[in-house]
């Protein structure tokens, strides 16, 4: 759908519609941690081995709230500027969700993102300095 | 900024690239300009050139809008979640989602609609890795990979031409600074010839 401009678009898109995006239903994960199971989690994991976070070691994903996954959230929340929990909280899942390149962000385990940078800087997202 | 592993870019003898558009997308004019437009901030801090092509086969880039599985491995998946993604150098796999509502003129952040994407933000992001740069985690960066809709980011940061120059050098008519220009002058010029 390629529109010439902002005031040509179809009847079809009503601005008030509401429609599901292909992420969404991970908002229903909000406050979900470590050891929990829940139904469709595996697809969060997908999401996570789509863009370089979890590498695939198996032909299905399971519903559990593992260490893997734990692992991936954290190296996400470095990627992406937020506080570092490993956990879903609302500020990961708001980022999860929005529309994105395809291209992943780790390509073979490496990556230059922040994960990808010493340790004391992406930790906390600035250098420790002390006042002399 | 960061790059694909093991660094891939175009060979020092081809400075020049093409690119041409997939012909069953029958894309207007106006169309095309958006990708003119958005290779241009490239070519403008490094020593690349970009030039349209009527051959798709010839072409370095080929530009293509597809409706999820299109062969690649990569399928899309319907209106947002992923928008586009191209490959490294020197594929030049250029892929879109027909299925996003693309906005090509206009300002995207009045679009009444809230799937509205805009088209130039994309294609800058996208040429970048096909030019050889990843993902930044800097949010201002052209190279963020989120890409919110009804939102329009096309210039570049100072991350974005610090890798791309880190690859290919500076075009030698940069002066070091990116030229700030409205939405609305943007809009004016990018619609004409390419």
């Amino acid at each position: 759908s390629l529109f010439p401009n902002i005031t040509a678009n179809p009847p079809w898109l009503h601005p008030n519609a509401t429609f599901l995006a292909p992420w969404d239903a991970f908002i229903k994960f909000a406050g979900c941690h470590s050891g929990e199971t829940r139904h469709g989690l595996s697809k969060l994991k997908h999401y996570f081995s789509n863009f370089g976070y979890i590498p695939i070691t198996a032909p299905n994903f399971s519903d559990d709230f593992d260490d893997e996954l734990e692992k991936a959230l954290k190296t996400y929340q470095q990627n992406f500027n937020l506080n570092v929990t490993g956990q879903l909280d609302d500020q990961t899942l708001q980022q999860i969700v929005k529309p994105r390149c395809g291209n992943a962000d780790i390509v073979n385990g490496t990556t230059s993102m922040n994960s990808g940078k010493s340790p004391s800087f992406h930790t906390t997202g600035h250098f420790h300095t002390t006042g002399h | 900024y960061s790059f694909f592993p093991g660094t891939p870019r175009w060979p020092a003898n081809r400075r020049d690239l093409t690119y041409g558009f997939l012909p069953g997308n029958e894309l207007t004019d106006e169309i095309k300009a958006v990708f003119s437009s958005a290779f241009q901030k490239w070519s403008a801090v490094t020593p690349l050139t970009f030039s349209q092509t009527d051959s798709l086969l010839t072409a370095d880039i080929k530009i293509g809008f597809y409706s999820g599985d299109h062969g690649d491995g990569e399928p899309f998946d319907g209106v947002l979640g992923t928008l586009a993604h191209a490959f490294s150098p020197p594929s030049g796999r250029f892929h879109l989602d027909a299925d996003e509502n693309w906005i090509v003129s206009g300002d995207v952040m009045r679009s009444a609609v809230p799937s509205a994407v805009d088209l130039e933000t994309v294609a800058v992001h996208e040429i970048g890795h096909l030019l050889g740069l990843g993902h930044s985690s800097v949010e201002d960066a052209i190279m963020y990979p989120t890409i919110t809709s009804r939102t329009r980011k096309v210039e570049l940061a100072n991350d974005d031409i610090e890798g791309i120059q880190w690859l290919y050098g500076s075009n030698p008519n940069y002066n070091g600074s990116t030229t700030p220009t409205s939405t609305t002058e943007e809009r004016e010029t990018s619609g004409g010839e390419i």
